[in-house]
């Protein structure tokens, strides 16, 4: 949603650009495994997906788009969210092993790299409607696998405490801004927070 | 163990 956004409107104004390195750095740490293991076609199409359009959406902004880039309102300082993620990610994973450090490193940077964007529209005070969709379709996956994983848990046996406890994280942060999106934006108003 | 399980969620 928020490559085709910027795509079409030529503007990458509102969007922040850092959130958006974030998670281009989140798929390329988690989907590593692309060279080791084969889960379906879905499931590698989909990792490519969102390789290509985050890449994608970092160029726009960067390169393509960067005269209406925002990085005034982009301030939030990433260094205090890579670093103590990298550090956890060292200390608490599954195994020790370099692939399993980096997909842990991108669960854990995941769960908060949606913090300069919501950042950003505090201090902007609003957001265009299409940018606010696409949060919350970007929380509503991660919200929609902590039912997964309760379904998974009692119906497979599968339980991975690592994900669900940022997955859980993640959907806490998306909390408030979901809040305003149900009551402000799906009855037809614009995203704008009191001064 | 863990450390076997594949990443099979996006």
């Amino acid at each position: 949603i928020v490559t085709f956004k910027i795509t079409i409107s030529f503007i990458a104004l509102g969007i922040s650009g850092k959130s958006q390195l974030l998670f281009a750095l989140v798929f390329t740490t988690r989907y590593l495994d692309l060279f080791t293991s084969f889960i379906s076609l879905y499931n590698t199409s989909m990792k490519l997906i969102y390789i290509a359009c985050s890449y994608a959406t970092v160029y726009l902004i960067y390169m393509k788009f960067k005269a209406t880039y925002d990085g005034n309102h982009d301030t939030f300082r990433v260094e205090f969210l890579i670093v103590p993620v990298g550090g956890l990610s060292f200390l608490v994973n599954h195994d020790f092993s370099p692939l399993e450090i980096l997909w842990t490193f991108s669960i854990y940077l995941e769960s908060v790299a949606i913090l300069p964007q919501l950042f950003m529209i505090s201090k902007t005070g609003e957001a265009e409607t299409i940018t606010t969709h696409y949060l919350f379709f970007l929380g509503l996956y991660r919200a929609l696998y902590l039912v997964n994983w309760i379904w998974r848990y009692y119906f497979e046996g599968f339980f991975d405490l690592i994900a669900v406890v940022a997955g859980v994280v993640q959907t806490v942060l998306y909390c408030d801004f979901f809040y305003l999106y149900v009551t402000k934006v799906l009855k037809g108003k614009k995203l704008s927070l009191p001064a | 163990s863990m450390e076997l399980a594949k990443h099979d969620e996006l």
